[in-house]
């Protein structure tokens, strides 16, 4: 086992201690392994360094490289909390672990709540809304008129913004989810319960003497 | 009556917010 280990960590620059992620984390440490089985085969997809870029990413999630997507943009740019330009793998458990069925709802919450403040600000504002919907509208089959779009920003922020100043502050977006929990359910991930099934591999490649359930 | 879905909910459909293809080999 020695051997794979300093040839991995070579390989893999951002690499952590598989003990020391699933100890701050949801996952066991056989699910962290597992996780670096997902991991190696979407870092080597383009170019083969240990690394996830934007390329990579999006080929992963629409199995085709040439999809521009801002959601899948997004995503990738709070997955890459290090401000890299790449994801490495320990930005990868953390950040997939958000999504794990035992993780804290505030957790999600929060993440969501970045996830639609597309500009930092600190508020999720009308104009952020209305361009991801356009994105939407584009990427779907849906067609809707401008008024139908305006309508239901209307409609949105009448019920989220309950101070009725233009924007969702984190404490709105709270009441909100708690109020319409189906929109909570993109940041949960069942696979994450799964994954050690999914991608059996990971024994082979062990770096731990016993393998914790 | 039908209700509207709002914003949000519309978005959440998107394809690139659904992680789960990153599992589906």
């Amino acid at each position: 086992m020695g051997c794979f280990s300093s040839k991995a960590r070579r390989q893999f620059p951002g690499r952590e201690d598989p003990v020391i992620l699933a100890s701050q984390t949801a996952f066991t440490v056989s699910e962290v392994e597992a996780l670096f089985e997902l991991f190696k085969s979407i870092s080597s997809s383009v170019i083969d360094d240990g690394l996830i870029n934007k390329e990579e990413f999006q080929l992963a999630l629409f199995k085709n490289k040439k999809k521009e997507n801002i959601f899948a943009n997004r995503i990738f740019d709070l997955f890459d909390v290090k401000r890299k330009g790449v994801i490495d793998f320990g930005d990868f458990v953390r950040a997939l672990n958000v999504f794990h069925p035992n993780a804290p709802l505030e957790d999600k919450i929060d993440f969501s709540f970045k996830l639609y403040d597309m500009d930092g600000t600190g508020f999720i504002e009308r104009h952020e809304v209305k361009q991801m919907l356009i994105a939407l509208l584009c990427e779907s089959e849906l067609r809707l008129a401008d008024e139908t779009v305006e309508v239901i920003l209307d409609k949105t922020f009448l019920e989220a913004d309950v101070n009725q100043d233009g924007k969702i502050d984190k404490a709105e977006w709270q009441d909100f989810v708690s109020r319409n929990p189906s929109l909570m359910k993109i940041m949960t991930l069942p696979y994450l319960r799964d994954i050690t099934t999914t991608f059996p591999s990971f024994v082979f490649h062990s770096e731990v003497d016993e393998i914790a359930t | 009556r039908p209700t509207m879905m709002n914003a949000f909910e519309l978005i959440s459909t998107s394809q690139g917010l659904n992680l789960g293809t990153l599992f589906e080999k």
